[in-house]
């Protein structure tokens, strides 16, 4: 997971097409 | 016995439609390359374009990985599992989907369009030529929109990632988008009734051809001569 924060990020992310 | 039937196809025909009609509007908007013009005209200025081009799809497919049915339920090292196994495969079937009308061309984003001599000068012409290869059998087979999105889902659920926590959950996942398929087959290509096979057949090319990718932007990441974005570099170093 700590080396792949933004793709984790993104999946935790509530909206789901934004970046 | 004969309405029973009828009512179960019926019944299977709604929950198809449902999970394709979900797939085709979970697809995401178009990409554009927007390339700088201010940069020469070179390999390393259609490098750093695809790359830019990939670290931007990536976030529009990671946003539609949420949106599959089932796919939000799965544990956050799962759907992590998935997208790091199958993010090429994601991005090579959407280039090859916009390519199906181009001639002998990638269309990778609707202003970046590449054929094979543009191909070779960027050291992409084995690549170029293998994705051309799948771009024939889909243009031949006549693949439609909706075939496109449950191929991209099945591809996905399907990645054969080692470190699956929950095997079955994936399982029940890909189940659902691979019933989808047999169903929208058999109510729109009734008379082909080995169509969903032929195009599940067409992954094992996608996924040769995926690792091709991989193995050929990781050399280019290794060369440091074209900046790359960290989202394309974490999957990139995830394979």
């Amino acid at each position: 997971t700590e080396r792949h924060k933004i793709l984790h990020r993104l999946l935790q992310d509530s909206s789901p097409a934004d970046g | 016995l004969p309405q029973m039937h009828k009512r179960t196809r019926t019944e299977s025909y709604i929950a198809e439609n449902k999970v394709v009609s979900h797939l085709l509007g979970a697809e995401p908007e178009k990409v554009y390359a927007m390339h700088d013009p201010a940069l020469p005209d070179d390999d390393i200025k259609a490098l750093t374009t695809l790359c830019d081009l990939a670290d931007r799809e990536l976030v529009l497919n990671i946003g539609w990985a949420k949106h599959l049915p089932g796919f939000s339920s799965l544990s956050l090292p799962d759907q992590m599992r998935l997208l790091q196994s199958a993010w090429m495969e994601i991005l090579i079937l959407r280039v090859v989907f916009r390519s199906l009308d181009a001639q002998d061309c990638l269309v990778f984003a609707e202003d970046y369009v590449m054929d094979a001599e543009q191909a070779k000068q960027t050291g992409l012409l084995e690549l170029h030529g293998a994705i051309l290869q799948l771009v024939r059998k889909y243009r031949a087979m006549g693949l439609e929109r909706e075939e496109f999105v449950t191929l991209k889902a099945i591809a996905l659920t399907n990645s054969d990632s080692m470190h699956i926590e929950d095997i079955d959950a994936v399982q029940g996942l890909q189940d659902c988008v691979h019933e989808a398929l047999q169903d929208y087959e058999r109510s729109h290509h009734g008379n082909d009734p080995r169509r969903a096979g032929k195009l599940i057949m067409t992954l094992p090319l996608l996924r040769q051809i995926s690792a091709k990718a991989v193995q050929y932007f990781c050399s280019v990441k290794q060369d440091g001569r074209v900046p790359m974005h960290k989202l394309f570099l974490e999957l990139l170093e995830a394979n």
